[in-house]
């Protein structure tokens, strides 16, 4: 399941 | 981290080096927008508000401190050096951008994943990269002049975007989490804002001729 949004680009 | 992503990042390196060292060298910034590089600052500051909080690699918090730093100098550079803010040419660089800036504010109050300032703040520095190159494109229209390093510049600038798009797709088919449609939705838009300039780019490279823009 797409849970977290990735929040580790510049 | 996939080779998009560091295909991205480079190229967004590449562009503000390009950009610092023709200012630092030359000491000249005819035919660069101030006001475009007020936005990049600004977006950065809003965007890497968790540069001290939220830890996630030496290579995250390093290029952020590059970016920080490389906009903030190239404003201080155009509004402050004795030498080079004589070559800012305020009068073709009319872009009323603050204007820019309140619709991108409103949508990332009413448009976001979560409302949380830092979140808003976040949302608000997506929205407002994907705009932050028109002061410079309407400035190239009107002034016409580019010089290499300015082509160069604003062609790095554009290719960053587009290889975040392909690392977007790289990770939506390859992780378990995904990168939120908002930053799809702008991230497109910013690239499809240099399309008409990637075009031009391409015909004077091919005809190796001077770069133009039509009027």
């Amino acid at each position: 399941a797409r849970d977290k949004v990735a929040k580790d680009e510049l | 981290m996939n080779i998009f992503r560091l295909a991205g990042d480079m190229t967004h390196l590449a562009s503000v080096l390009v950009l610092l060292l023709k200012i630092h060298t030359i000491k000249s910034c005819a035919g660069i927008s101030l006001k475009t590089q007020e936005l990049f600052a600004i977006v950065f500051l809003t965007r890497y508000l968790d540069l001290f909080t939220n830890f996630i690699s030496i290579y995250n918090t390093i290029m952020k401190l590059i970016f920080l730093g490389s906009s903030f100098s190239i404003v201080w550079y155009i509004r402050r050096h004795r030498v080079v803010r004589r070559s800012y040419d305020k009068d073709q660089d009319t872009f009323r951008h603050f204007f820019l800036m309140w619709p991108c504010l409103i949508l990332a109050i009413f448009i976001n994943e979560k409302f949380t300032l830092k979140e808003v703040m976040w949302t608000f520095s997506i929205y407002l990269e994907a705009i932050a190159i028109l002061p410079q494109l309407v400035m190239l229209q009107r002034t016409r002049n580019i010089d290499n390093l300015t082509g160069q510049y604003i062609f790095l600038l554009g290719a960053y975007r587009a290889f975040y798009i392909l690392n977007w797709i790289y990770r939506y088919f390859t992780e378990e989490h995904y990168v939120h449609w908002i930053t799809w939705v702008a991230g497109v838009i910013q690239t499809l804002l240099y399309g008409d300039f990637f075009y031009y780019y391409f015909q004077s490279w091919k005809n190796n001729v001077k770069l133009e823009l039509p009027a």
